[in-house]
């Protein structure tokens, strides 16, 4: 699968909102 | 039909418009729909008098997002006493805007041969939710971090469908696109993008934990450059889990 970077930014996102 | 599981977008039970007492023995029923890209009113017409109806038509006040009759009202034969009939009247987004007080608010006038009603209907938002509203990863991301914290609204949505894959199905139905979807610290996280007929972006993150019984909530975070429509889709979002 080509990592584009974007599933990685959607983690990050996720992981920043539910731990802030 | 045959197909099972495939649900359909979200279509509110229709409701009295025009009481008889109010429109001289007129009494109109509807509700709005979207089907196949298009908004609908469709309408149920009873005639509670003791004279016939006939030469309808309908008009619209100036409104938020430019509703507007497509068409002619079509009711072609007169309506007898204690007669009923149904019209879907096709709708686009062309009309003349003017802010409403709520943003939903639809004024309408009808005419027959016997004088001119007018009334008030609230309509669900979701009837604006374009079919290609699915935004690209990428601008979803960028979008997200250049609206503002001020533009972001939280509101909790009980009584959902039990688990992410419900939400997710039943929100698409109705023009709602999952974008991206991540488990934190065991909870389902959606991150959503709606596009409504007047251009504007609406992004949503939905948290819920799954497994939770069907009474469970989900939180709902809701970024948008007009921040005034979010407590709308807010509700569409509500209307649409809870059907």
């Amino acid at each position: 699968e080509l990592d584009d970077g974007l599933d990685e930014a959607f983690s990050r996102l996720a992981e920043s909102r539910t731990n802030p | 039909p045959g197909t099972g599981g495939v649900i359909g977008s979200f279509v509110p039970p229709k409701s009295v418009w025009l009481h008889a007492m109010k429109g001289k023995g007129l009494e109109i029923s509807g509700t709005f729909t979207r089907r196949s890209g298009a908004v609908f009113m469709d309408l149920n017409f009873t005639n509670r008098a003791l004279q016939v109806m006939s030469d309808f038509a309908i008009q619209f006040n100036r409104n938020s997002f430019g509703l507007a009759p497509a068409a002619p009202l079509q009711i072609l034969t007169p309506l007898a006493p204690n007669q009923s009939t149904e019209v879907s009247l096709p709708l686009n987004t062309v009309g003349s805007v003017m802010k409403m007080d709520p943003l939903n608010n639809l004024q309408v006038a009808i005419k027959n041969n016997i004088d001119v009603f007018y009334f008030s209907v609230v309509y669900t938002l979701h009837i604006l939710f374009m079919e290609d509203g699915k935004m690209e990863r990428q601008m979803f991301l960028a979008t997200w971090k250049d609206i503002p914290n001020e533009n972001e609204a939280q509101f909790q949505i009980r009584e959902c469908p039990p688990n992410s894959d419900a939400v997710s199905n039943k929100l698409q139905a109705s023009n709602v696109f999952t974008v991206a979807r991540r488990t934190v610290d065991g909870q389902d996280m959606l991150y959503q993008s709606i596009k409504l007929t007047n251009g504007i972006w609406v992004l949503a993150e939905l948290r819920m934990q799954p497994g939770s019984p069907s009474c469970a909530y989900v939180e709902l975070c809701l970024k948008c450059r007009a921040p005034e429509v979010s407590p709308f889709v807010s509700q569409a979002f509500e209307a649409i889990l809870k059907n």
